[in-house]
């Protein structure tokens, strides 16, 4: 038996529930700012958000009724993706800089400091920017991190078995409730159902521009890794890996 | 995907 289905406000209040905490790096970055102590903060604070990520992604409701398989497919194909709209939500209120955490902010002339990163930095500051013109609110915000995750690996085609059909279409039912909590909060907002549409429109034009910069980012990280650039810690090198196997 | 899969089942705290 289906539990009983959420309400939007229900599932947007368990999807806030589920925000991590925020993460420290908890070490001074050495200074002067060279490539590889930059890299080094960078990959170190991505290594302990992505634990976090993890028990983030199993708190949003169905997300772990889902087979094992689609579960791991989602996470390795989206981290870099859900790393990436929290540092903008993070960001959204310090124009021309990024919030990695609280005691590890870049700006742009900083960032320049590792060779390739500054076209990546200027596509986040720039897609912060639109998320700040939105005034994007908390509760769209959680909503576009989940569909980042459930929406993330539909171009892989899974096996046919009938566990993974039948994942795949509890994964689009949960999508939908997802979308239906967007919808829902974008209509608080008392906008016209025109405005509201528009609202939708530009919110999801964002996913588009946050995979553009992931896979970007994905690219840039694969390449300091094969110059040897920084220590990959285990789970970030994994889910690297993994994805790198998926995209190519 | 060893630290992935363990993440993923451990029951959380």
């Amino acid at each position: 038996l289906n539990p009983p289905a959420l309400t939007p406000e229900q599932l947007i209040q368990q999807i806030m529930e589920a925000e991590p905490p925020e993460i420290y790096l908890m070490k001074d970055i050495r200074r002067p700012l060279t490539e590889a102590n930059v890299m080094m903060s960078l990959t170190n604070l991505a290594d302990k958000e992505l634990v976090h990520m993890i028990s983030w992604a199993k708190k949003i409701p169905g997300f772990v009724e889902l087979s094992l398989l689609d579960q791991v497919h989602m996470l390795e194909c989206c981290w870099l993706e859900v790393l990436m709209i929290g540092l903008m939500w993070r960001s959204v209120n310090h124009p021309g800089k990024l919030i990695f955490s609280p005691d590890l902010s870049l700006s742009r002339e900083e960032g320049s400091c590792v060779q390739g990163f500054v076209e990546i930095f200027d596509m986040l500051v720039a897609a912060t920017s639109r998320v700040r013109e939105l005034k994007l609110q908390r509760e769209e915000y959680v909503c576009l991190k989940a569909m980042i995750l459930l929406n993330s690996n539909m171009c892989l085609t899974s096996s046919e078995g009938s566990d993974e059909l039948q994942s795949r279409s509890k994964l689009l039912r949960l999508l939908d409730t997802v979308t239906d909590a967007l919808v829902w909060a974008i209509a608080k907002t008392g906008l016209t159902f025109r405005q509201q549409y528009t609202r939708l429109a530009h919110l999801l034009m964002l996913l588009s521009h946050i995979r553009h910069v992931s896979n970007k980012g994905m690219d840039h990280l694969h390449c300091m890794k094969m110059k040897n650039m920084v220590p990959l810690y285990d789970l970030l090198l994994e889910m690297l890996d993994a994805h790198i196997v998926h995209s190519s | 995907h060893t630290k992935l899969l363990q993440l993923l089942t451990t029951k959380p705290e």
